[in-house]
């Protein structure tokens, strides 16, 4: 998180507000409702309390306007910039502007004012930009449901005024993974047209081989449908697909897009109904033949007749030996893996083991977050 | 006078997102060229969305650019 220069902050908890006019895209009583769930958000972990004023000057004026709109920092025009807010302090300070020429909604459309909203009153009390891309302060606009604070955001506003003192019961996202984390678990990673796509919590790395710095991004800012969380993904570099999978659904993907039809359920693989989850998964192409996880078990699916190789599951302690923790104790489960030249890459917490086809053992091991350059 | 290209559409798209979120002046500087000040903005917008730092208007860097997003900028003044 960032905050103002001389941490601008409102020196009373009680701000004022008031909604100078409307939008035409919403009914006002849904703008009403999208402006003070906004404030909401911020007194629900500050000591904070906001007024509504229907007149006069209050900390916190909040309109609609298009191009230039009084203040001399103007918008643009429809998409790129949505709104913007003052810091706190007289006059300006404080006010909060959005842009009419922009459509503005109550679900996932275009853009929500709820989350625009919430977004600038984060300004209008004292946050900067955040640099992380799950925190409501992140500048770029991303549809997220549910508590839209991260824990990033409540610190920020928590170092300018506190915590709430009823303690309210709140579910904030957590903060981005750290790269360079040691103890960095995966929850999947694919390639996807030469790029390298590595899921944790929220979050995916895009891994470009021209480029040594990884870029994160919120893995739902890129694919709204897919779910917050993703267990596993493979790509079949023939069918030019990516499947992506979350309990007991899967989808696929063709290049970034999602292909119409999807999601299915895993079951259609050839999966009993006992599996729920897969744990990892992996195209070898140089046998056309696509390895799954689950629990402690693998498995061996035939990519070009679309059936499950006979004689599956086994067990990946049989399959895979010499994936052993630091304690000696034998890894019978898999987090994430990937396939190169003969060599199968497979996570398990913090470590990536390097099995070998030819040796048909484990020939070595080194942290996970090798995959992201750290 | 030319219809401009491409490059040329990509950089006033860049000068423009960098004079409005990362406080760069228009106009010539003194003793720096513009081309370096420039280099060094996108290097600053390249930092803070954890990109690779290149100062170069590469196509991770423009993506960036186009998105949609909150018109405070991301530097203090």
């Amino acid at each position: 998180y960032n905050l103002f220069p001389r941490k601008l902050k409102w020196q009373n908890t009680l701000v004022t507000f008031r909604i100078t006019n409307y939008t035409p895209d919403l009914k006002k009583e849904d703008v009403d409702k999208a402006i003070h769930n906004a404030l909401m958000t911020w007194s629900a972990v500050t000591p904070l309390k906001f007024k509504r004023l229907h007149e006069g000057i209050a900390d916190i004026m909040i309109s609609f306007g298009r191009l230039e709109h009084g203040d001399h920092n103007p918008f643009d025009g429809p998409e790129g910039l949505l709104a913007h807010a003052y810091p706190p302090g007289e006059g300006l300070g404080g006010d909060t502007h959005f842009d009419e020429d922009e459509t503005w909604t109550k679900d996932s459309h275009a853009y929500n004012l709820f989350l625009v909203a919430a977004h600038e009153f984060g300004h209008a009390l004292g946050m900067g930009h955040s640099n992380d891309p799950g925190s409501l302060m992140y500048p770029v606009y991303s549809y997220s449901h549910g508590f839209p604070l991260s824990e990033d955001d409540i610190k920020g506003i928590q170092e300018l005024y506190g915590p709430n003192p009823d303690h309210e019961k709140v579910k904030p996202k957590p903060e981005a993974p750290d790269k360079c984390d040691p103890e960095l678990s995966i929850d999947a990673v694919t390639e996807l047209r030469g790029e390298k796509l590595i899921f944790k919590d929220r979050y995916f790395w895009r891994v470009h081989p021209q480029f040594t710095e990884p870029e994160l991004t919120l893995i739902q800012s890129t694919w709204p449908q897919l779910p917050k969380k993703v267990n596993a993904a493979y790509e079949n570099p023939e069918k030019d697909i990516v499947i992506i999978f979350s309990g007991i659904r899967m989808w696929a993907l063709n290049g970034y897009t999602l292909v119409p039809g999807y999601p299915k359920y895993i079951h259609r693989l050839g999966f009993p109904k006992s599996v729920r989850k897969i744990d990892a998964a992996v195209h070898i192409y140089d046998t056309g033949k696509t390895l799954f996880f689950t629990d402690e078990d693998y498995w061996s699916y035939n990519e070009q007749t679309g059936t499950m190789d006979p004689g599956y599951p086994k067990s990946i302690m049989d399959g895979f030996p010499g994936m052993q923790e630091r304690d000696g104790d034998e890894v019978d489960e898999v987090d994430a893996a990937t396939y190169k030249n003969g060599y199968l890459y497979l996570y398990h917490e913090n470590l990536q083991y390097e099995y070998s086809y030819n040796k048909r053992k484990v020939v070595r091991i080194t942290r996970t977050n090798d995959l992201l350059n750290c | 006078k030319p219809v401009p290209g491409d490059e040329t559409q990509s950089w006033l798209l860049a000068e423009r997102y960098l004079r409005r979120y990362y406080r760069m002046q228009p106009g010539l500087l003194g003793t720096s060229k513009s081309s370096d000040v420039m280099t060094e903005k996108i290097r600053a917008m390249q930092s803070f969305f954890k990109l690779e730092v290149t100062g170069n208007l590469d196509d991770n860097t423009l993506q960036v650019m186009k998105k949609s997003r909150c018109g405070v900028p991301d530097v203090a003044e």
